[in-house]
């Protein structure tokens, strides 16, 4: 996280705030409430309180306005520049700016007025932009759930080192986003994706481009706002140009990046028993797929549409030297590289051995 | 940057970094600095710090990744400076 320069800060922890001008777009009522919202944020993991005033001069004044509204910050029309603050101070100091000509919405639709609010709030605290991408304090706008949204850990260090600890007996804590380059980074899922590859974990996918091997770290939320989090096992179908992504006993289908309709569907679909209720990994070759539960792979014949007799086999008999249970799993060639835990196992399908065991995180170029 | 009719995409390109930079890095206005000085020196150093900023390969050049970051939707305020 980032203070703002000078470190400003309000001298009093009981602020005021009034909105000023209202956007057409959303019922005032939705508004109130959105910023009511975004406000608590902020208190609730600080001794900052903030009351709504109608009248008079508040501490944080809130308007959407359009272009040039006599800040010197003219706005850009829809896109680009969404809003701005001001840091804590008299007058205009701790006011917040939306951009009117931006379609402000209370969903995935671009844009969600709570994340902006929230994030606009932070500077009128006294807060900069943070480089943790996963911070609500970071510049760019990528969305997430309102409905479960925590404030990350970053955001939570920042505003408390202003403010001080929240009053609450029980200090609240917010996720820390992974960093590529920790050795103890495991993945969730992995799968390609029409030449890329993506990593999954916990709310997060890093995308790493085939040629340019640029790995990105991106909110699953930004791509599929209908996706949870946390997903456990992933596929690509090269055959149908499908990605299949899995947590719990639901599955999702993804077309390139926009979610196929007719998803959630059950696992059952592919014939598991009930005693089934989630998978490990999953990987997709020559018309199979191969899923990995536990200590067991289960392979399923894309043909014949059903789960091949005789399995479930044990994932060793298979496939010799993966003797730990399956993290993720995708093909490359003639291989498929298996992660489990911080280490992933290079297996030669031909010569049916592993070729070569490294660490999860050079795939990330660490 | 709002688009310059008949510019080439190089321009185009040139025109979204000066854009960005001066709004978020407090790079001087063209006019501000000779010619010589914000084409070369500044505009390299200022590249070099938004992309640190956000985690790319500090090339000091407009490559695909850093136009395609500052192309994406974000707040008002600079990341450095006040």
């Amino acid at each position: 996280f980032m203070l703002t320069p000078g470190n400003p800060k309000w001298k009093q922890m009981n602020l005021t705030y009034r909105i000023i001008k209202y956007t057409t777009q959303l019922s005032k009522a939705n508004v109130e409430d959105t910023i009511k919202e975004a406000f608590q944020v902020w208190s609730n993991v600080s001794p900052l309180t903030f009351t709504k005033i109608s009248q008079g001069e508040a501490d944080i004044k809130i308007a959407f306005v359009r272009g040039d509204h006599g800040d010197n910050s003219p706005f850009d029309g829809p896109n680009g520049i969404l809003a701005h603050a001001f840091q804590p101070g008299q007058g205009i100091g701790g006011d917040v700016h939306f951009d009117a000509e931006e379609t402000w919405t209370l969903t995935s639709s671009n844009y969600n007025l709570f994340l902006v609010a929230a994030h606009e709030f932070g500077h009128s605290l006294g807060l900069a932009h943070s480089t943790d991408p996963g911070a609500l304090m970071y510049p760019n706008y990528a969305f997430q759930d309102p409905s479960t949204y925590n404030l990350p850990q970053d955001d939570i260090n920042g505003i408390q080192t202003i403010y001080g600890p929240s009053n609450n007996p029980v200090q609240p804590t917010g996720p820390s986003t992974p960093t590529a380059c920790d050795p103890r980074l495991t993945f969730d899922a992995i799968a390609t994706l029409r030449g890329e590859i993506l990593f999954f974990k916990d709310k997060y996918f890093w995308r790493r481009h085939p040629q340019l091997s640029i790995v990105e770290l991106n909110f699953i939320s930004l791509f599929w706002p209908s996706l949870p989090t946390g997903i456990q096992a992933a596929y690509e179908d090269v055959d149908k140009d499908l990605v299949f992504l899995f947590k719990g006993c639901r599955y999702w289908a993804l077309r390139g990046y926009d979610v196929e309709q007719g998803y959630p569907r059950d696992i059952s679909d592919y014939g598991f028993p009930s005693s089934v209720q989630a998978i490990d990994a999953a990987v997709y070759y020559r018309r199979k797929t191969y899923f990995f539960v536990n200590d067991q792979i289960w392979r399923y014949d894309n043909q014949r549409q059903s789960m091949e007799p005789g399995y479930p086999k044990s994932i060793a008999s298979l496939f010799p030297g993966i003797e730990s249970k399956v993290d993720a799993v995708f093909q490359q060639n003639h291989f498929f590289l298996f992660f489990s835990g911080q280490t992933y196992y290079k297996f030669d399908l031909s010569a049916h051995r592993v070729t070569r065991i490294d660490r999860s995180n050079r795939w990330l170029n660490c | 940057a709002l688009p310059v009719p008949g510019a080439s995409p190089e321009e185009k390109n040139a025109r979204v970094v000066q854009d960005y930079l001066e709004k978020f890095y407090q790079l001087p206005p063209k006019g501000f600095l000779s010619e010589r000085q914000n084409s070369s020196s500044v505009i390299v150093e200022k590249l070099k710090e938004m992309q640190r900023f956000f985690g790319l390969n500090e090339t000091g050049k407009p490559d695909r990744e850093t136009l395609e970051m500052m192309r994406k939707p974000r707040c008002g305020v600079p990341d450095s400076g006040d």
